[in-house]
């Protein structure tokens, strides 16, 4: 059985898309196999691992709009044991055309579920909204990584996913258990050391203890069409991702 | 004939919401009378004046959803000459329920034709998505200013959005304009200062002269729900949001 990770947050520009492509390469270089599936309209995580958006005839949409299978959308990338579904524009219509089906929050649950998938992880990109696509995420999902930058309108958002995560769980799954992970944290900074604090002592241990801090190898890394492991491995972004790898790891463990 | 001024990108977190809090408090410096309107179910810019996004009784899905008149649900703010159409999680639901009616990108258009506003200028807080709100934004905008960080996934976004003003200046606007704004700039980073190049050379007159520096006094200032410009008067963010009014009123003369 493989492991969902759903990686959501409706603030945009937290790091969702980073996050799942580097914790995705950090995760193979342990030795696992990992499937990333791109969940976005902007098909952000397809760009970053150098692929052209809306290329592919099979796409994350095959599967939430058309039914077709995961293995046969699934393909491979430039790195070996990580696969990836692409995602393209289309997927911005099934806001409009999933909610009116019975059950649809089930979809992608169900596609998992239903195929035997060779991969100890299963990473989900969500866009940055708590719309049909995140609900079939969260309903798909083992654990819900919420990227959180150290700020006010994300520390914000972190009430509404509160919210989405215990109508899931009565809903769709009952055993989705979340983890928030700051991200793009920069020490230096007063408001960011408030707020790192105040979600901490909110959250308690429903925060990792791994942070990541700005790197801006991260922000060049997706240009060169590679996760950051891959582009520069002594990179403090490759550092800190690894080790979220490994904390991740050790929880997937015990839950 | 109040100005309307979109404020949109799909990509997440690129100063959308701070550009329209940040330019509509300029403006009423300079003078004018600003109606803010509050388009995401996050409702940022309604929690950034210090509302609680939730409690107003009508909302821009009010207007969105059941056809309410504008001049009722526009509400004061501390600021004098800067009202408010505040927002709430209703709005997500529209992506949904406004496709299926006819000409329903039309909407929020005719909604502001037909109101005789005591506005100079209506600024349009757009959810990171090229949705439905998105396109009746685009429909009812003289001019789509589009937020952009120098940064390889935000800068690609522009691909899409160009698309949009394409198809939006066939159905609903002929006259559409555009222009980029460079945000959340730093200038020490040889990323940024790389993408911002390409934006000028890419786009010429297309990009505001006036350009968005990092400073961290406009992640403070929604904390205390006040706009940059009264929070910290003599901010750089402050500053380059003035130049940035005076350089749309001089554009907005042109047009
Ligand atoms: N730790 C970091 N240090 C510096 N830059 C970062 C870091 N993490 C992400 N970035 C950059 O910040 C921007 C936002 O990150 P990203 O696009 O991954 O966020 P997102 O949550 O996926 O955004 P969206 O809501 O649009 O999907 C990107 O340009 C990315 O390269
Ligand atoms: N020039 C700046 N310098 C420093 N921080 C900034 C600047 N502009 C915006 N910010 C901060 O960056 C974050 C993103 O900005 P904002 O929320 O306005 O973007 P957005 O595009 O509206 O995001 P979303 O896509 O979620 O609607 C916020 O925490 C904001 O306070
Ligand atoms: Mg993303
Ligand atoms: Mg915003």
């Amino acid at each position: 059985m493989s492991k969902v990770i759903a990686v959501s947050n409706e603030k945009g520009g937290v790091a969702k898309t980073t996050t799942a492509l580097s914790l995705g390469a950090a995760l193979v270089e342990l030795g696992n196999r990992v499937l990333l599936i791109d969940l976005d309209a902007q098909a952000n995580l397809t760009l970053s691992l150098g692929l052209e958006p809306g290329e592919a005839e099979l796409t994350s949409s095959s599967i939430m709009l058309d039914a077709e299978k995961i293995i046969n959308v699934c393909r491979k990338t430039d790195i070996e044991n990580l696969d990836l579904i692409p995602s393209s524009s289309r997927i911005e219509t099934s806001e409009q055309y999933l909610p009116v089906r019975t059950n649809y929050t089930n979809i992608l649950q169900q596609a998992i579920r239903q195929s035997s998938l060779p991969y100890d992880y299963i990473i989900l990109d969500c866009p940055p909204a708590l719309g049909a696509i995140t609900r079939n995420a969260l309903a798909a999902a083992n654990l819900l990584l919420i990227p959180t930058q150290a700020e006010y309108f994300s520390a914000y958002a972190l009430r509404n996913m509160m919210g989405l995560i215990r109508r899931t769980r009565e809903s769709d799954n009952p055993n989705l258990s979340y983890r928030i992970l700051v991200t793009m944290l920069d020490r230096r900074n007063r408001t960011h050391r408030n707020i790192h604090d105040q979600l901490r002592s909110t959250f308690g241990s429903g925060v990792f203890n791994t942070v990541i801090e700005m790197d801006t190898k991260l922000r060049e890394s997706p240009i060169a069409g590679q996760p950051i492991t891959h582009y520069k491995a002594a990179a403090r972004g490759s550092t800190q991702y690894r080790i979220l790898a490994q904390e991740l790891i050790e929880y997937a463990k015990e839950t």
